[in-house]
């Protein structure tokens, strides 16, 4: 387990498209952002001090639980 | 602290010292990597927001002031406008947005001249619920002291997993933890489905974090600090409320009853004017007195602001 944390949180939301479908089907990946690896997310989120906890895919979306 | 990918957009929840902010310019470089996304145009929208501050003095830079924030953001993005909402002597909260981009439909990346907004329906809901001073009772569900000792990791997580078709990655005995405490808080009942996936996470010795997911892409997600001092909780959620027949009002029940915070505010953004939140802004809920109510009309969106005090 991880040290427990503390403080109000931070909420940063960006949307690339209005919807899945403007973004999922029109350019390199199919996925969209979620062509995006582990890896190189685990990069972005070194830079955010957060390390991944675990992860679920679906259908729709992948979500991450992070340290802190 | 929780991560939401989609095929169109990414949220990032951080508390505690993180650098939220720090991720952007890595996720631009990544995006443009991997989604062929130019890192020179803009997202077609940014929302940034977070509570007062409650140790500024223990962050790191841009997160020390939200004024050093909003300098920050405004470096990346040409079209933000920065929010205080609320009491700024009390309980308020902070947004930046920016106002959505046009898009092309052959590239379908922003650039001037052709707005696709009115063809997309956004039916979008954002509900937050961000709770100070919780129930010591209460915030005791949070400390691994008072749960069961865990010999390994497997738990009912994976037939939760199996409804929904989903892969999960669990071998952290804090999610085995994170389950008991998803169980035994009620957690697992705000939303009256079997088919979700919550992936929770017990800190030690005290904390708690959790990813709700739900049919269609809908998810919630919760974060416990349950230390006396510095208590704190805060519930989000994108789920219609419709869609297992209740409303926001019954989350917002369920939600407090968890917790039973001795403050907590409520934001609401809400694509479409439906809300029951938004029409009757109610001014007692049991216990809590309201003290503050603010309604904003931002591009394309509907807030809504509502904090409280227990009645204690």
């Amino acid at each position: 387990s991880t040290d427990a944390f503390e403080g109000p949180e931070k909420l940063l939301e960006i949307w690339y498209a209005p919807s899945k479908d403007l973004l999922a089907g029109g350019l390199k990946s199919p996925k969209g952002l979620r062509a995006i690896p582990r890896t190189r997310w685990e990069e972005v989120l070194d830079h955010v001090h957060c390390k991944v906890l675990s992860v679920v895919q679906t259908e729709e979306m992948d979500a991450y639980v992070l340290s802190e | 602290s929780s991560l939401f990918v989609f095929p169109h957009k990414v949220i990032l929840k951080t508390c505690g010292t993180t650098t939220t902010l720090a991720g952007i310019a890595p996720l631009q470089d990544a995006v443009a990597q991997y989604v062929g996304y130019p890192r020179d145009k803009q997202p077609w929208r940014v929302f940034y927001s977070r509570k007062s501050f409650m140790f500024p003095e223990r962050q790191v830079h841009p997160h020390t002031s939200w004024a050093d924030e909003v300098a920050f953001l405004d470096a990346h993005y040409d079209n933000g406008t920065a929010y205080i909402i609320g009491n700024v002597n009390a309980d308020h909260w902070y947004l930046y947005a920016t106002r959505p981009q046009y898009f092309d439909p052959e590239l379908r990346l922003p650039v001037n001249g052709v707005d696709l907004r009115s063809n997309v329906k956004l039916n979008d809901q954002t509900l937050e619920i961000l709770m100070t001073d919780l129930s010591p009772v209460h915030a005791s569900q949070f400390f691994t002291e008072r749960l069961p000792t865990v010999s390994d990791g497997t738990d009912s997580m994976a037939s939760s997993v199996s409804s929904l078709g989903a892969e999960a990655d669990d071998s952290d005995p804090g999610h085995v933890l994170g389950n008991v405490v998803t169980k035994s808080t009620g957690i697992d009942q705000i939303y009256p489905t079997e088919q979700q996936i919550v992936d929770s996470f017990c800190f030690s010795p005290c904390g708690y974090s959790c990813n709700g997911l739900v049919k269609e892409g809908y998810y919630f997600t919760i974060h416990v600090t349950p230390e006396r001092h510095c208590s704190y909780a805060s519930f989000e959620t994108n789920v219609p409320p419709s869609h297992y027949g209740m409303n926001d009002l019954d989350v917002l029940d369920k939600v407090v009853e968890i917790f039973r915070p001795g403050k907590f505010s409520v934001t609401l953004f809400d694509s479409e004017d439906n809300s029951l939140l938004t029409k009757k802004m109610p001014i007692h809920l049991a216990s809590y007195k309201r003290t503050e109510k603010i309604s904003y009309e931002l591009d394309g969106y509907n807030l809504v602001f509502l904090s409280f005090e227990a009645n204690r």
